[in-house]
């Protein structure tokens, strides 16, 4: 029933008596609202005959814009060292995550852990990690372009015609391959992927991206399966948090480096040396 | 050459866009899976003989000849002396799941690092382990790493319950030079055995091994890496 934080000398984060991740706080002490949780949409099932009746499937993703949270509450379990902090959360018996903070990183990383999804209701589910934050980001995000330059995008608008959307939230989600951000001139929230997925911001101060997906029925687009496999997913996303005045390094600087270390992280090789004295080795 | 080139022609099937995306059959994703492994394992087989044969030149203590061009190098592999000690580079590609073979089974094992980037980096590693010992990490230098042994979910090794222990060994790795390596030696033991006294060899300079001469020079002072 404790609220617990974990942190590093650049920022802590910390959890409500929920267990869910409720907040961070700066070097410079202060504090802002920030939120993760996951939920997953149920996807859309029709016969394919005609548009309005095409199901959620491996080339489309087609909500049925009914979204449900998992849980509403998370059991958690708080380990702290001198290398790295982490808390363990389970959200349910197919969704876990280790929230972690290392003791130089100046970023938090989340690994979860997705699968498998359970459709013993015969419900498909598109599950997503959204973070909230307070930041008025005005119905803008950034999503980026293959690993280059950041895309400004803009909630339910498109820049070469007037958009009237069918779809609220399919019609938001473009793609992220390495990161997602939003930010409101004063501070910036951004989320690092370590796989390409799609992501939005479909309110302000939100961020979302999906994770994994179990779909029952095919969208008729060609590949004549659903996307029925009960494999578990594991990844991670990294989130960055800061002041876009004055932060040494920038913002953009601290997403740049981050996303080439994740992109081309180092390779570890593994050599039995039993036999070996380190003496010798050295 | 023949292990890159199915690498490399592996690597072109992917690309195709229900690979990268999802859209294509199950039964010819698991193809695209049986073809990438078959690839890598292919490839992680030439690696390890390619440095094998760097380690080989590394420890000896003789200088090899050198050749019409300068270089410093043995005509014929098999006629250059002796090494000192060998011993395989190999993956691990269950550490997305926590788990390896070596690292959870050996008393002693070497970790290698290779940083791709083009700058030197600091990276936190982590190591699959058994969590009923203790271990000690060690650089080159004879100088203790600092580490965490951590606990892995118990989601996580349900997943391969037969080979992942359950713990990881977490530790910092500084300065890992820009397309170069560092190495660790890693040793587990009970927990009396601990806190040995050892001789500590400080004073020998920072080595930096880089993969595109793959030389060792430790009798210069060596500059700082320009980030």
């Amino acid at each position: 029933s404790n609220v617990v934080s974990i942190g590093n000398k650049y920022f802590s984060v910390g959890f409500d008596s929920k267990g869910f991740l409720s907040s961070i706080s700066l070097e410079d002490g202060s504090e802002h609202k920030l939120s993760q949780n996951f939920f997953y949409y149920e996807g859309a099932v029709g016969d394919n005959r005609v548009f309005k009746n095409r199901s959620s499937g491996a080339y489309i993703f087609r909500p049925n814009s009914t979204e449900r949270w998992v849980t509403d509450h998370v059991n958690v379990k708080v380990i702290k060292g001198p290398v790295v902090e982490e808390v363990h959360q389970t959200f349910n018996d197919w969704i876990s995550q280790v929230v972690r903070i290392y003791r130089d990183y100046n970023y938090v990383e989340f690994e979860w852990l997705v699968g498998s999804i359970p459709v013993d209701d015969g419900v498909g589910k598109e599950v997503v990690s959204r973070f909230v934050s307070d930041i008025q980001s005005s119905n803008v995000f950034y999503t980026d372009s293959n690993g280059r330059e950041m895309i400004k995008r803009v909630r339910d608008h498109r820049e070469t015609w007037n958009l009237q959307l069918q779809e609220e939230i399919a019609g938001n989600y473009y793609p992220v391959t390495t990161n997602i951000a939003i930010e409101d001139g004063q501070r910036r929230l951004a989320i690092m992927n370590d796989r390409a997925q799609g992501g939005s911001s479909l309110q302000d101060g939100a961020l979302e991206l999906m994770v994994q997906r179990r779909l029952l029925h095919d969208d008729a687009f060609g590949v004549a399966e659903a996307l029925n496999q009960s494999y578990p997913v594991r990844g991670k996303h990294f989130l960055i948090f800061g002041k876009l005045d004055g932060s040494v390094p920038s913002m953009a600087a601290r997403e740049r480096f981050l996303q080439a270390e994740k992109l081309l992280s180092p390779w570890l090789f593994f050599s039995d040396v039993t036999s070996f004295e380190y003496e010798d080795w050295r | 050459r023949v292990h890159l080139d199915y690498l490399s022609e592996v690597m072109g099937v992917l690309q195709h866009h229900d690979a990268i995306t999802g859209t294509s059959k199950e039964h010819v994703t698991q193809d695209y899976t049986v073809q990438i492994y078959s690839a890598l394992k292919a490839c992680s087989y030439s690696a390890k003989i390619v440095l094998n044969q760097l380690t080989r030149r590394q420890t000896n203590t003789d200088k090899p000849p050198e050749n019409e061009h300068g270089s410093a190098r043995y005509k014929d592999e098999a006629t250059s002396p002796e090494p000192l000690f060998t011993f395989d580079f190999d993956s691990c590609l269950l550490l997305n799941v926590s788990a390896c073979e070596i690292s959870e089974t050996r008393d002693k094992f070497m970790v290698t690092v290779y940083n791709a980037l083009a700058h030197s980096v600091f990276h936190y590693i982590r190591v699959p382990v058994d969590g009923s010992f203790e271990y000690e990490v060690t650089d080159y230098r004879s100088v203790p790493i600092p580490h965490q042994i951590i606990s892995v979910p118990p989601q996580v090794t349900a997943l391969h319950p037969d080979k992942a222990a359950g713990f990881e060994l977490v530790f910092l790795a500084t300065e890992l030079p820009p397309i170069g390596y560092k190495s660790f030696f890693i040793v587990r033991k009970p927990a009396r055995m601990l806190n040995t006294p050892r001789v500590l060899f400080r004073d020998i300079p920072e080595v930096v091994l880089v993969a595109n001469n793959a030389q060792m020079s430790s009798d210069q002072p060596q500059k700082p890496p320009r980030n």
